[in-house]
């Protein structure tokens, strides 16, 4: 089923 | 201050609706453009974003940009006060401690007044990029809502694979396995009901059923619902309002 990412890993915090 | 007017109550209440599962407190930030959020889960895997915009409101007036922290379940409680259908005006002061809520009814007849505690929220605000997304699907949400519900029941997560065939969902769990194919369809007396697939490049992403049900819970916003996909990033659920929009990102599940 493949791992879970998050969100910060593709958007960057500002 | 603000001063923001809404003709009917049930819009908020909707969108309050639409995402105090999954996100708790929050900060409506209010500038010049409307009405704004944007707030992840907990566990970052989704994130979302809401925009109110000032030209939905009448009238919309603001002084200095402000945010109001506030809890869902506490608004949520205020809400309930509130008919679909009453006029609701939001105030604050430009520190404000409280958020005021209006609400009368159309016959103007009924004034209630309420007061909710605000609260100091630090809340992280990501950029989320500009993204040409490789596939966008729009389609009934209630068709959507649909899928994710039934898919639900045999699998933690779905496989959503665009092509120019159409769009697959489908999920495989200790059951059994099941699969959705919607294929491209204008239907020309209710264009709502239509399902339509813009295509740059096929997509297959694998993403987590639990989320996605969540993010349904927005349907009553909007007869349809815009998917958009690309390989390896999060995939972007969108509900568009008459003058606005909720939208939802999910992080994708990778590798095997």
């Amino acid at each position: 089923e493949g791992t879970q990412s998050t969100i910060t890993q593709f958007f960057e915090g500002r | 201050m603000l001063e923001a007017r809404l003709e009917q109550a049930g819009v908020l209440k909707k969108v309050v609706d639409a995402i105090r599962d999954l996100v708790q407190d929050i900060n409506f930030d209010c500038n010049d453009s409307g009405i704004a959020l944007q707030a992840m889960d907990n566990s970052h895997v989704a994130l979302v974003s809401m925009l109110l915009k000032s030209e939905g409101f009448s009238p919309y007036r603001l002084d200095r940009n402000i945010a109001l922290g506030i809890n869902l379940t506490s608004l949520t409680k205020v809400l309930r006060c509130a008919q679909n259908e009453d006029i609701l005006t939001l105030k604050a002061e430009d520190t404000p401690d409280t958020l005021s809520l209006i609400f009368e009814n159309a016959e103007n007849d009924r004034i209630s007044e309420y007061e909710l505690k605000l609260m100091d929220i630090d809340q992280e605000h990501l950029g989320i990029p500009e993204t040409e997304y490789a596939a966008a699907i729009s389609m009934p949400s209630a068709e959507f809502q649909r899928i994710c519900r039934d898919l639900i029941q045999l699998s933690d997560s779905v496989t959503i694979e665009a092509s120019k065939e159409g769009v697959k969902f489908s999920c495989s769990g200790d059951i059994g396995s099941g699969s959705v194919t919607l294929r491209q369809q204008n239907n020309v007396d209710k264009p709502d009901l239509s399902t339509k697939i813009e295509l740059t490049e096929p997509v297959t992403l694998t993403f987590s059923l639990k989320y996605l049900v969540n993010f349904c819970k927005a349907s009553a916003l909007s007869s349809v619902v815009t998917l958009s996909l690309s390989n390896e990033v999060p995939l972007l659920v969108e509900y568009a309002m008459g003058s606005g929009f909720v939208r939802f990102y999910l992080a994708p599940k990778i590798g095997e």
